[in-house]
């Protein structure tokens, strides 16, 4: 089955951080073990675990310049079977630094190397971006998860995110391929998104999650409290949806 | 009075582009004459207008290179007296192609100061992310515009882009100033909501303005009809709030 799946989407506030974090935790309830990697700067999904970057010292980018071990800067989360290598601040420079490097595609690939194995999943939450943090984490994954929001401007981006996924796969990575594309933050009151829907489904078909997740406030209030949503409000519409998403996922990768 | 503003916010989807298209489209209702720059790679205010990369050769890209005169890529909107400064495709390897090149921080300053006269409001709409295409534009502006989303993860990043534009203005754009925060997206339902309110209200107080733009599904259907919500629908919530705050920041910029 993929293993280390990259949550990518260079539109902004689409849900890839959201979804890492839920999704996560409802496998690790599902008892699966489960790692999530932050690899945005802004660190979201490290705060979305009461995990805040001015409290550590290394984080994912000591890992990718070859200074940490990774094994070094993996920490429990509140749910068990739910771990994490923080972002800390000093991500921001990385792109740029990154540049002109050696193999500065590949080295998340490598710093992930040792503990693939340990995982049931691993999740790579992205930058809202195409550039070398996000070509990483593609290098480094056996798939991609695609969070899309059910508007215009984040349909619109879908082809430029999948003709890097096929660059990528070219050059760097053979073996990726999409996992999925995931409809976030559904409202069924607009029409917007049930247009957005079918447009999705007639044009990706089966690549494209039964599960649609709702919006729904109790997803962003939870990381208010540094929680996922199954130790936040496990009984919300939001949550309810990523454990059927997590079902959905099981199902289907063990399915022939 | 400030003329050349920067819409930034590293967070993603807290309604830059949704922030350039309307409240650049309310000033031109108004008389005034209105350059919109897109200066991120996903080319979303150029769709925003109905002007789809796919379509256009020369772009803000080839004028930040050095290639074309920024007054050879400006087009007229449907809007009168609202022009734009389209992006293209290529925009995507701006960022690493600009690393290793002279004043990579001072290009689109130097490019945008032949224009900067014919307009009384320059507007130039970021990408989430806080590398050389934003520090591009926060070097070239007067003053910065953050909109803000009200949750919790896009009120934790203000800290970072705060920084950010303070080493610009120590190192790069002396008269660089916060012009103010405008709150987006906002659901008056949400207690969440009004708790972000009153945290940036209280912390940031005359820099927010009094104008807050309510979620209005008005705004998100206007793209896909590639205008501005002044002429997909001038009555809805969402265009009457970009109205308000444009008459809001006329009023407070002619104030001594
Ligand atoms: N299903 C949902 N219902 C309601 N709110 C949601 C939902 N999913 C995410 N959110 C909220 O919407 C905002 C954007 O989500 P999130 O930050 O997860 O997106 P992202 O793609 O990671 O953003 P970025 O591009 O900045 O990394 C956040 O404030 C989050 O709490
Ligand atoms: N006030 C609003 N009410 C409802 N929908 C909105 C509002 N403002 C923006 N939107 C929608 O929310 C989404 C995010 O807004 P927008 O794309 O303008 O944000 P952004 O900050 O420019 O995103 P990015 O970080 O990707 O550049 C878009 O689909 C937009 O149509
Ligand atoms: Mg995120
Ligand atoms: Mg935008």
């Amino acid at each position: 089955i993929k293993r280390v799946i990259s949550i990518s989407n260079q539109k902004g506030g689409v849900g890839k951080t959201t979804t890492a974090v839920n999704l996560g935790a409802s496998l690790a309830s599902k008892g699966k073990r489960v790692l999530v990697i932050d690899l945005d700067p802004q660190a979201n999904a490290s705060s979305g675990f009461g995990v805040y970057r001015e409290n550590i010292s290394e984080g994912i980018y000591q890992v990718i310049i070859g200074q940490t071990p990774i094994q070094q800067v993996i920490q429990q989360t509140g749910v068990p079977g739910l771990f994490l290598a923080p972002a800390t601040s000093d991500l921001t420079g990385a792109e740029i630094e990154l540049v002109n490097t050696m193999a500065r595609e590949l080295r998340l690939r490598s710093a992930i190397e040792p503990v693939r194995d340990q995982f049931d999943f691993v999740f790579i939450d992205c930058p809202p971006s195409l550039g070398l943090l996000t070509v990483n984490s593609l290098t480094a994954a056996d798939a991609v998860l695609i969070p899309l929001q059910c508007e215009y401007y984040a349909l619109e981006g879908l082809g430029q995110l999948i003709h890097t996924i096929e660059l990528v796969k070219s050059s760097l990575n053979p073996g990726l391929e999409v996992l999925g594309i995931v409809l976030t933050m559904f409202d069924g009151r607009n029409s917007l998104a049930h247009q957005v829907e079918d447009e999705v489904r007639e044009h990706f078909c089966h690549k494209v999650f039964k599960t649609v997740i709702p919006r729904n406030v109790r997803l962003s209030e939870a990381p208010s409290h540094g929680l996922p949503a199954l130790l936040y409000d496990v009984a919300s519409r939001g949550c309810q949806g990523y454990l059927a998403m997590a079902e959905e996922l099981l199902t289907e990768s063990t399915a022939p």
